[in-house]
């Protein structure tokens, strides 16, 4: 399954 | 205002075609210290980071920050119109609704300039936290270019297993299977920093995709720890660099 990058690195 | 001149049209020629398989549009957030871009991919599966500091940069001014937002494609377009060795100045005023862009040859017997319209993105930028990464490998950027394309052969996943023995690369699929292992060479054009092993699997269309960024740098810098995105990040000159993040596939 493919993770999304926005799951690692979240919007400021 | 903006101006930056760079000498060579050919340095923002590789940027913009380093850039513009994963983004179509992107905003360039121009401040004192000169130029970054941060975006996701439309899938959100990877982030571009890019840093362009004002010495990499002949001329540089930026007086107020300014956020230019830019169809890539259509960059390219007028880029295209340049040839590599015009020295090129963009430039925009503030709150512009055009980027400007000057072309001079070599020896300034022609000068074309030429205006691009400015879209109005929405900025969406992402934290991202300082990572020690486990793994940091260093390798040719043509190595890893020719190991990315020979495994998007085999599958769409390629499974990177870093160890103080190596950095190697596995596919499998329905032809068969491919496994292609790099150790440390003692002329140094591969450097393994290894404080604990770790694998992880990658969907390699990104990876090929970060891969037109080759021509910016000879050497690629890869940072893998568990359960964190894959770092892969080429220089450009002394002062610059384009980091490419991509998120591990999990098991269903």
């Amino acid at each position: 399954m493919q993770r999304g990058i926005d799951t690692f690195f979240h919007r400021m | 205002m903006l101006e930056a001149r760079l000498g060579s049209t050919t340095l923002l020629k590789k940027i913009v075609d380093a850039l513009k398989e994963i983004l179509s549009q992107s905003t360039l957030d121009c401040s004192a210290s000169g130029i970054q871009l941060q975006a996701m991919d439309n899938s959100h599966v990877s982030l571009v980071a890019m840093s362009l500091r004002r010495e990499c940069f002949e001329r540089y001014r930026c007086d107020r920050n300014v956020a230019l937002g830019l169809d890539l494609k259509s960059l390219m377009k007028v880029l295209k119109c340049a040839s590599g060795d015009d020295a090129v100045t963009i430039s925009a005023a503030d709150k512009a609704d055009k980027l400007q862009l000057r072309f001079e040859s070599a020896g300034n017997e022609r000068t074309a300039d030429y205006e691009l319209r400015l879209l109005n993105l929405e900025q969406d930028h992402l934290a991202i936290p300082e990572t020690d990464y486990a793994c940091v490998v260093h390798m040719p950027s043509t190595e890893f270019a020719r190991i990315c394309r020979d495994l998007a052969t085999f599958s769409e996943s390629v499974v990177i297993a870093c160890s103080k023995d190596g950095i190697k690369f596995s596919a499998s699929g329905e032809l068969g299977s491919a496994n292609i292992t790099l150790s440390e060479t003692s002329k140094g054009d591969v450097s393994l920093q290894v404080e604990e092993p770790v694998t992880l699997c990658f969907a390699v269309r990104y990876l090929n995709s970060f891969t037109r960024a080759t021509s910016l740098a000879d050497k690629v810098k890869i940072g893998l720890a568990a359960d964190v995105p894959l770092l892969v990040e080429y220089p450009i000159e002394d002062h610059g660099y384009i980091r490419y993040y991509l998120a591990p596939k999990v098991d269903d």
